[in-house]
């Protein structure tokens, strides 16, 4: 084969209309398939280096072209139609699709040797195109062409699992490749592949879970992309749109793999802006398939003795990554261990959760939220697993709560204390996050908020605590079970003297909201 | 506030999984479920 | 990569390859016209005649629907009539909707599929020897007779005795 540009296309593309017409025959498809394919190989197009890089990137721009064509002819593609314009796309799917299933491999390489390199290709021409083409760039038959392969590599034999997770796998890679912050104009489209009924789900299911951590980065490239967009709550049709279609795929995850959503929560609350609370709130309303939640409002519900409350809750998500990355877990064990008052630990803390002026305005804060979220759920796991140690021994009486206790104590007083109203409210928003079905983890952080509301010195913190709860409550469904327990409690328990702060009837309608509120809690 | 997530078109309360029948995150129509079925090789 | 999101929020855009908000914006202002539509993703779901060929418009002139609805073919196993239209929808629409319901049905009517005979059989009686390999007996099978002198040439169902199906074979 010619390696130079123009004769290459020349010669590839009668080969590509030769298998369009394979693809027409009737009966004996399979043979003629075969011996294609063989041809292919030992041509030596087959052999996965650079000559077939430019073979697959060839007909994929015949394919791609083609479509153009189509489609400029009528613009207004009547359904039928539609079908016509894919006839390339749907014609060199099904060829990519024959090689790996026919191409003759050496002796211990996988069938599916190309199939990553196909993709690679397949990325960067949609990179290329994107970038070349900006507005005018169509997503439409890269979408066909990724739809055709999940379908039919959907229905390779499922024995072979493993050859299903490579396949998966090999996509989500192709998938995260094709970001929406990487290729903007192919949002839509991309959006659809990853939830997709033949990829999403497969991804979740089966595979010993082998595909989690892929859909996880999935979505928080999705995340990552509409943070900006999301941050003020009005957003424009567009954006909507795009967020709208984002609650359907949440809605769809909270349905069929809460479980995923568990798990991974805490990195989600990372990337989800601190104003979209209902987007949140359905991450954090997810709770085990075989877990039974006591509702909320049963009059003296005791929660501290639900079996569920001394379970630690599944966490896959990094949750100590950004404080080693800020070289500060080192100092927060130091001062878990020793409780060192002398230590510059708790007064510099403040200063290192802002971040650099140059960061500020891209962030849409002063303060580094991931960094704050990562201190807050480490030291709340370190506390936890002290505390359960300690109830194991019970032979230490309660007052000798050991060290780590009272300093993880100390640190969020001392954030409490020294941050600004918007320091607090992110830092509460962290503890706010831990409030999510039963567990060890929502036990302990809904009693350390109480404690907070108790420990504050200004009404203003009590009222950021309220407002921090109360605001996650009056959106829309749905509310996670242990944000409900804890505003009940607060609300409940004549302790806190919740009514009789003055920020309750600060103005009649915040007075009937309360009231409100309080009602829909029963 | 949010949005009533009962209006997005999809069946919350349904007890059969919603991605078999997940069109797309741009609609509210499910999907019209393409017959899912395999043939095996010797069928042909 | 798969670990914490990144030390700020938006972390990554500030990494290669990645375009600013407003950029992002326009394309996907762009993107929005070009989304996929519900037909995109539908595969050629009529079925295509390799060969079409030109019959009256009256003629049916696509697929009723019906024949995607796996109750029409139980009502056909029911009738034995409808059995040799199991068979026909078997070996004349391979790689269909259709052909999958038609050997479902068949298996719910008790034929088995071996593999390397292509050939549908039922018991015609209990299996005179049965291990665990295979099973000998008399048995039924679907079949083309094809004989010039015989006017009744087509498919057809035969009695096969003493026959070994090796479960090896059982699809």
């Amino acid at each position: 084969m010619e390696p130079d540009a123009s004769n290459f296309q020349k010669q590839v593309s009668p080969l590509f209309a030769e298998w369009y017409q394979i693809c027409e025959v009737s009966s004996g498809f399979d043979n003629a398939c075969m011996r294609f394919v063989l041809q292919l190989h030992q041509s030596g197009l087959l052999r996965g280096d650079d000559i077939t890089d430019r073979f697959f990137r060839v007909l994929l721009e015949i394919s791609v072209s083609h479509f153009g064509e189509v489609v400029q002819q009528s613009p207004k593609q009547p359904p039928h139609l539609i079908q016509t314009s894919f006839l390339a796309i749907d014609s060199y799917a099904k060829l990519v699709y024959s090689i790996l299933k026919h191409c003759p491999v050496d002796q211990g390489t996988s069938k599916l040797f190309l199939l990553p390199k196909i993709l690679v290709v397949t990325v960067r021409s949609i990179q290329k195109d994107a970038d070349e083409k900006k507005e005018e760039f169509n997503p439409r038959p890269y979408y066909r062409l990724f739809i055709n392969w999940l379908l039919d590599f959907g229905s390779l034999d499922p024995v072979h699992d493993g050859i299903n997770f490579q396949v998966l796998s090999a996509f989500a890679n192709a998938f995260h490749a094709l970001q929406p912050l990487k290729v903007p104009a192919f949002s839509f489209a991309w959006l659809e592949l990853v939830s997709h009924r033949t990829f999403m789900p497969k991804l979740l299911a089966g595979n010993s879970q082998k595909g989690w951590p892929l859909l996880h980065r999935l979505l928080v490239d999705l995340f990552q992309f509409m943070e900006p967009f999301l941050r003020n709550a009005e957003m424009g049709e567009l954006i909507r749109f795009l967020y709208k279609g984002t609650l359907r795929v949440l809605l769809v995850l909270l349905h069929d793999f809460p479980e995923f959503l568990c798990d991974y929560h805490f990195s989600f609350c990372d990337v989800i802006p601190p104003s979209c609370i209902q987007m949140r709130n359905i991450i954090l309303s997810a709770f085990p398939r075989n877990m039974r939640l006591p509702d909320p409002s049963t009059p003296n519900l005791k929660i501290d003795l639900l079996e569920e409350m001394s379970q630690a809750p599944r966490i896959l998500s990094d949750v100590d990554a950004v404080l080693k990355a800020k070289q500060m877990k080192a100092d927060v064990d130091e001062y878990l261990r020793t409780r060192q008052q002398s230590s510059p630990f708790l007064s510099e803390l403040k200063q290192r959760f802002l971040l650099p002026p140059s960061e500020v305005t891209h962030a849409g804060t002063c303060y580094n939220v991931p960094l704050i979220n990562s201190l807050v759920l480490y030291v709340g796991i370190q506390a936890v697993q002290l505390l359960q140690a300690r109830n194991r021994s019970q032979s230490q009486p309660v007052s000798s709560d050991p060290l780590a206790i009272k300093a993880a104590l100390d640190i969020f007083q001392t954030l409490m204390r020294d941050l600004d109203t918007e320091g607090r409210y992110l830092f509460l928003n962290a503890i706010a996050n831990q409030l999510r079905y039963p567990n060890t983890q929502t036990h302990y952080f809904s009693v350390v908020l109480l404690y907070l509301f108790t420990d504050a010195h200004q009404e203003i913190a009590q009222e950021q605590i309220t407002r921090v709860l109360l605001e996650r409550l009056i959106v829309n469904r749905p509310h996670p079970w242990g944000l409900l327990i804890t505003f009940i409690e607060l609300i409940k328990n004549p302790g806190y003297n919740f009514w009789n702060r003055s920020f309750t009837r600060c103005a009649p309608e915040i007075e009937k909201l309360f009231e409100s509120v309080s009602r829909s809690c029963g | 506030l949010g949005i009533d997530l009962t209006t997005l078109g999809l069946n919350l309360n349904s007890s059969e999984n919603l991605h078999k029948t997940f069109a797309s995150p741009w609609s509210e129509e499910p999907a019209k479920g393409e017959p899912e079925f395999t043939i095996p090789e010797c069928y042909h | 990569d798969l670990g914490a999101v990144g030390d700020s929020i938006g972390g990554a855009a500030n990494s290669g390859g990645m375009h600013d908000h407003l950029y992002n914006l326009q394309m996907l202002e762009a993107a929005f016209s070009k989304r996929p539509s519900s037909h995109d993703s539908e595969r050629a779901k009529s079925y295509t005649p390799r060969h079409p060929t030109v019959t009256p418009s009256s003629y049916p002139q696509a697929q009723a629907p019906i024949v995607n609805n796996p109750a029409f073919w139980e009502r056909l196993g029911l009738d034995t009539l409808g059995t040799d239209t199991l068979f026909f929808a078997f070996y004349h629409q391979p790689n269909t909707y259709q052909q999958y319901l038609a050997a479902k049905e068949l298996k719910k009517q008790s034929w088995r599929y071996h593999r390397k005979y292509n050939t549908w059989f039922q018991r015609h009686e209990e299996p005179k020897i049965a291990t665990d390999e295979f099973e000998k007996g008399t048995y039924v099978y679907f079949d083309f007779h094809v004989s010039n002198e015989d006017p009744n040439q087509g498919w057809c169902q035969r009695i096969k005795a003493d026959f070994t199906f090796e479960y090896g074979f059982l699809e």
